[in-house]
Formats: C-alpha cells, structure tokens, sequence
C-alpha cells in the first residue's frame, strides 16, 4: 500500500485544492 | 457481518448495509474532504510553502494530511470521558467502537491525543506544530529536498523560539514535541494498514 493517498483520492483533492493557487502563481 | 466506519472524520461509525461498498467509499470520502481542503488551506498560509515546487507540495500534503489531522483533531478524543466525537457531533465510547472492530490504531490514538494536549499548547503553538509536522523533507517522492528541508529548519527555529519565549521554564515541551513527529509517523503507518484492510473488503 505504497501510495494511501492516491487510493483515498487524497491527490485529487489535494490538486484541486491548489490548483486555484498554482495557476496564480503562474500567471 | 455489520459493517461499521470507526473513523472519526465520519458522520457516525454506523454503515448503511444496503449501500454497496463503493457508495460507503463514496459517502467516506464525502465526510473528509472539507478537512482535507482545510489542510490544504492551512499549508498554503505557511510561509515559504507555496515557493516549493508544485510538486513537492503536492507530496507533503499527500504525506502529511492525515498526520495534521491528527493533530487538529486531537480533542475529538476524550481521554477522561474515554470517548471519541465523530463529525456527526455525536460521541461513541471506546468499549463500543472496540465492539464495532476498532483496535490498536484507537488505543494508539488516544495515548497521543492525551499527550499532545496535556502539554497544553496555544492555538499559535499548535498551528506552528502542525506546520512542522507538514513540511517534512524525509517524505517519500521529494524532488527538491534541500527547499524543503531549509524551509523545515527554519518552522522548527520559530517553534524552539516561541516555546521557548512561552514556556521559560519548561524546556522539555519543546524535545516532547520534536519527540511526537515520529509518533505521528507510527500512527500514518498503522492507519494505512487499516485503510488497505478496509478497500480489500
């Protein structure tokens, strides 16, 4: 069980919950 | 064969049993995104945090989000009472989560509640805790090490200091705290392995 939050869909929530703060950073 | 849920990041440990395994995932994963979000909120007010590598801030909140909610949700467990509050508000005592399969990952959990709050930390000293506990450099699939681990150098400093300059005459809380990291770890470990257990049933 190598990676628990990619099988919990930790990841996903995780990107989407800064990716509104990534793409500011980018802009 | 009652299938219950004896996390506390649940509205309550009760599954419906007409519900298929995928919509009590479902439901599960519903419960604990707001915290989730809240952590990820969290990381992002750390200073330095967000100058890290989207990546490397991707892995320490994969890594570390079940440690920081360890630690913020600390006082769910009620160690005088010998209960646990679920995000439903309701409390379940241990003897009846230990009857609904919950095992050495509870007592565990309970030992480092009881701890970490009888040190009786401020809101500012848990919140600087909770950011070193995050920003961790020895996490599995960091790319930048030395920018996370400069950053974590410089969390501690600030937690040794306000200690510190809150507790003059207590310096043991601030080696108790370092002490907790690899607790938490243990923790993170044992949680995985019930979490496995749980997606193979």
């Amino acid at each position: 069980f190598s990676d628990p939050a990619s099988n919990l869909g930790l990841e996903d929530i995780i990107r989407k919950a800064l990716m509104g703060n990534l793409e500011e950073r980018q802009d | 064969n009652r299938m219950h849920l004896v996390c506390p990041m649940n509205t309550s440990p009760h599954v419906d049993p007409q519900k298929s395994g995928h919509e009590v995932w479902e439901e599960f994963s519903h419960s604990f995104t707001p915290a989730v979000r809240e952590v990820v909120e969290f990381a992002k007010k750390i200073p330095g945090f967000r100058d890290l590598s989207q990546h490397d801030q991707v892995s320490l909140l994969k890594a570390g989000t079940f440690e920081v909610l360890v630690v913020r949700f600390a006082s769910l467990f009620d160690v005088k009472d010998r209960t646990v509050t679920f995000l439903g508000g309701k409390k379940y005592s241990i003897d009846t989560l230990r009857a609904m399969g919950a095992g050495d990952l509870l007592n565990s959990m309970f030992d480092f509640s009881e701890k970490l709050m009888n040190l009786g930390l401020s809101e500012e000293e848990m919140s600087l805790f909770t950011a070193v506990v995050l920003v961790s450099a020895d996490r599995s699939g960091i790319e930048n090490v030395n920018s996370v681990e400069a950053l974590q150098e410089t969390l501690i400093r600030a937690l040794r200091s306000l200690i510190t300059k809150n507790h003059p005459n207590e310096s043991a809380i601030f080696t108790k705290l370092l002490l907790k990291l690899p607790d938490l770890r243990s923790l993170n470990n044992m949680h995985s392995e019930q979490l496995l257990a749980f997606k193979v049933h």
